[in-house]
């Protein structure tokens, strides 16, 4: 089973 | 002031519909080097990262740095007005709350404006780290937006899987599994008909079908599109945008539950 990681685990807020 | 023309409309339709499906509405940032717009979709799975440089348009003026918020649901309204072949004009005064599309026919007989409100959008920027990709694809792009669109029947997920030989799309699901292997081309005789794969190692990532098939409504942009993969990070669907920019689109891994 795998599950949807989200964008803003990987990018940095700016 | 602010004015940015380009000499086909169709151009700015067809950036619309590569992002429209994702986006409701975005920000475009405006400077002296170009556009460039950075919105995540509305479930932050992933970002699309839009540039245009200056010197791809016509004519372009900014004297300010300028944030303009805008629907595109009305962009796209306004943009139906225009035949492919127009000019399109984008304007603006400095601090306005308005943008005035402007559309030209090819003999200048036929002229329309279309001024749109801009909306205040409190939209995060992100930092995008540089990333040394295990792999890089570059492909058709009709052919990418083919497989994707074949394999969203059997899964919701897609299985890149990318090694020296080749690059292997795989969906699982009730109805069975699908394999699409696509081997480095050798020669060809069009340079956009080639597979070319450059890989440091071996990567498999899953994706969503979903997100794969709203990126691939930036085919009719370009002739091949390019996906850079590493374990674990998004992956990233480039476009080019020819003697304009690029889209980019990044869409977070499915992971290991």
């Amino acid at each position: 089973k795998t599950k949807q990681a989200g964008i803003m685990s990987f990018f940095s807020k700016k | 002031m602010f004015e940015a023309r380009l000499g086909q409309a169709t151009i700015l339709k067809k950036i619309l519909d590569a992002i429209k499906d994702l986006l409701n509405e975005a920000t475009f940032d405006c400077s002296d080097s170009g556009i460039q717009l950075q919105a995540m979709d509305n479930s932050h799975v992933s970002l699309v990262s839009l540039t245009l440089r200056s010197d791809g348009f016509d004519k372009f003026r900014c004297d300010r740095n300028l944030s303009m918020g805008m629907n595109l649901g009305s962009m796209a309204k306004i943009l139906k007005c225009a035949n492919n072949e127009d000019n399109v004009t984008m304007k603006a005064q400095d601090n306005a709350d308005t943008v005035t599309i402007m559309f030209e026919s090819a003999n200048q007989e036929k002229v329309s404006d279309y001024e749109m409100k801009l909306m205040n959008l409190d939209q995060e920027h992100l930092g995008i780290p540089e990333t040394d990709f295990s792999c890089v694809v570059r492909m058709p792009a009709m052919e990418f937006a083919r497989i994707c669109r074949d394999l969203a029947q059997f899964s919701e997920s897609v299985v890149i899987c990318c090694t020296k030989e080749g690059v292997k799309f795989s969906a699982s699901g009730d109805v069975g599994t699908a394999n699409i292997k696509l081997a480095q081309t050798g020669s060809v005789d069009k340079e956009e008909e080639a597979v070319i794969i450059e890989m440091q190692e071996p990567v498999t990532l899953t994706f969503a079908c979903r997100y794969l098939n709203a990126f691939t409504k930036a085919t009719p942009l370009s002739t091949q599109v390019q996906l850079s993969m590493c374990a674990d990070v998004p992956l990233v669907v480039e476009y080019a945008i020819k003697d304009l920019g690029h889209i980019r689109y990044y869409l977070a891994p499915k992971i290991e539950d």
